[in-house]
């Protein structure tokens, strides 16, 4: 069963998690900002926390997909995800975000350069989510890997609240040794590519708490609508 | 868990989970 005792591989095809992971990987949303609103920054927050909320439903059917992922008992589960969703969502714009210069990929349909972001009361949130794309974008992100960080961000939430320590970070083992896996066949040249990656995940992390505690402020003002889920997830950090 | 039924819910609805 173990990969490294099989004989030598040739392609990027054999590691089996981090293939479960590129076929969870959810489609793009489109951020569909309501024709109806006038612009300004009411309807920027607006189009966000909508396309965070769907986002959101999004994310949760991807983290039932994670191999281990639904081993875990619910309560476990649903510790990671009140945690960890943040930083999904971010990780994802972040990856949608490399091949543009200084601009930040909502969606498709959404792009957001620094005076957009401004004027949405977000510039802050933007220059720190850019410093993520920018690290990620001199190391060359692949596809692989940014799934597999992401699972890693999601096992590795630090949640207060885990029953089975021990099952998650059996989780936390399997995704860290696809990772290790994976550079060692197709970055052999950098025996140190696993760890860089994983020495970005407390930038996520803090840009993560920035972008929550912002939201719930604009929560608190009561001058943005928010969907339900978005609500639930802002309350319980 | 009453405060998070949203997310309770999608969790126990959601298909085909994958085990190693």
């Amino acid at each position: 069963q173990h990969h490294r005792n099989r004989s030598p591989r040739s392609s990027k095809d054999e590691n089996k998690v981090v293939n479960l992971l590129l076929e969870a990987e959810p489609e793009r949303v489109c951020a569909m900002p309501d024709p109806a609103l006038p612009d300004g920054d009411i309807k920027a927050l607006t189009t966000l926390c909508d396309l965070a909320d769907r986002e959101l439903m999004l994310n949760i059917s991807w983290a039932k997909h994670l191999p281990g992922f639904s081993s875990l008992c619910l309560s476990d589960q649903m510790s990671l995800l009140q945690s960890a969703w943040m930083e999904i969502l971010i990780l994802r714009v972040v990856f949608r975000s490399l091949p543009c210069e200084d601009r930040l990929v909502f969606a498709d349909d959404y792009v957001m350069d620094a005076e957009q972001a401004k004027s949405a009361g977000l510039l802050e949130l933007h220059l720190a989510i850019l410093q993520l794309v920018r690290r990620y974008r001199s190391m060359g992100l692949e596809r692989e890997e940014f799934v597999t960080l992401k699972a890693i961000a999601l096992a590795n939430s630090d949640s207060m609240h885990i029953e089975d320590v021990e099952a998650v970070q059996v989780l936390q083992d399997s995704l860290h040794e696809a990772l290790l896996d994976y550079e060692s066949v197709v970055h052999a040249e950098d025996p140190r590519r696993a760890g860089k990656l994983i020495m970005t995940l407390p930038l996520l992390r803090q840009t993560s708490a920035k972008a929550v505690r912002h939201f719930c402020s604009i929560k608190q003002d009561g001058r943005v609508p928010m969907h339900k889920l978005f609500l639930e997830l802002l309350e319980a950090n | 868990k009453e405060k998070h039924k949203i997310l309770h819910r999608l969790l126990q609805n959601s298909s085909s989970p994958v085990d190693l």
